[in-house]
């Protein structure tokens, strides 16, 4: 029996629409920890890893570890039909086909059921070492996403160039180049604005764009942003949900031929 | 030019 409560549905609602778009079709696995998910794109150039843990939800309960296969694309749909104030209710019986989603207004008067049914996905997880990153970019959301949105329409990759001074995305394309810096900040009235950069060794490196926008669309979930690069590791983009856990993209870079 | 590489060319399976 697996019986999820959640009082902020709006979230679960933001959770999918930040990934729908880079997977089809995925495991989210259940344990008392919480509620997980690991996958790659189709291309296997990026994984999402999404984890919201057990002692967010108001009401948690799952007796046994489940893996359950949804597509994703179907799962934001039903998530669309609940209101951003809404409670959502994620259930599943022992050995069920289908997991249901109830939706339940902030008065109370309107409660809706969607059923949805499960399907069997091979997938195997891959072990994501502990790394200690060579650099960790901290901004604003809502400015990474711009950012990447602005150069995309000048490139199709950019360059990621970290130092003590800032970070600096870089593109080129048929009709130029662009370049924007972050320099560091170093305000402590508005931390949610800040820029911050914790340095071990400068890094540079390459990624598609297309990729970067689509984790971008997890932007409604948090304030900030961390971005973490290594020369020798796939990128780490991590949005953390407040009280919940996270929504972490790893990006293979493009390697020099 | 350079070459898109991929997630399992880092991480193996768990």
């Amino acid at each position: 029996m697996l019986e999820l409560r959640l009082l902020q549905g709006g979230l679960l609602k933001k959770v999918l629409e930040a990934m729908k778009d880079l997977v089809n079709d995925a495991n989210f696995d259940c344990s008392p920890t919480g509620f997980s998910l690991q996958a790659m794109d189709s291309s296997h150039v990026a994984l999402v890893s999404l984890l919201l843990r057990s002692e967010g939800f108001e009401h948690y309960r799952c007796d046994r570890n489940v893996s359950m296969g949804m597509n994703l694309n179907n799962m934001a749909k039903m998530l669309r039909c609940a209101g951003n104030d809404d409670i959502v209710t994620l259930k599943a019986d022992d050995g069920s086909d289908c997991i249901t989603f109830m939706f339940e207004n902030p008065s109370q008067d309107k409660i809706a059921d969607f059923e949805m049914k499960l399907m069997d996905i091979d997938s195997e997880h891959l072990g994501i070492p502990d790394a200690e990153y060579q650099s960790i970019v901290r901004m604003p959301a809502a400015e990474f996403a711009r950012i990447c949105r602005d150069l995309s329409t000048i490139g199709d990759t950019v360059l990621i160039s970290v130092s003590k001074e800032g970070v600096q995305f870089s593109t080129r394309g048929d009709m130029g180049t662009a370049n924007i810096v972050c320099r560091r900040t170093t305000t402590v009235d508005k931390p949610e604005e800040d820029v911050i950069i914790e340095m071990e060794e400068p890094v540079s490196l390459t990624f598609a764009l297309r990729y970067l926008n689509s984790f971008t669309k997890a932007t409604p979930l948090a304030t900030q942003v961390t971005i973490s690069m290594s020369s020798d590791l796939p990128m780490v983009i991590e949005y953390r949900i407040e009280g919940m856990g996270y929504i972490r993209y790893y990006l293979a870079p493009k390697i020099d031929e | 030019g350079s070459k898109q590489s991929t997630i399992t060319k880092f991480f193996g399976k768990a």
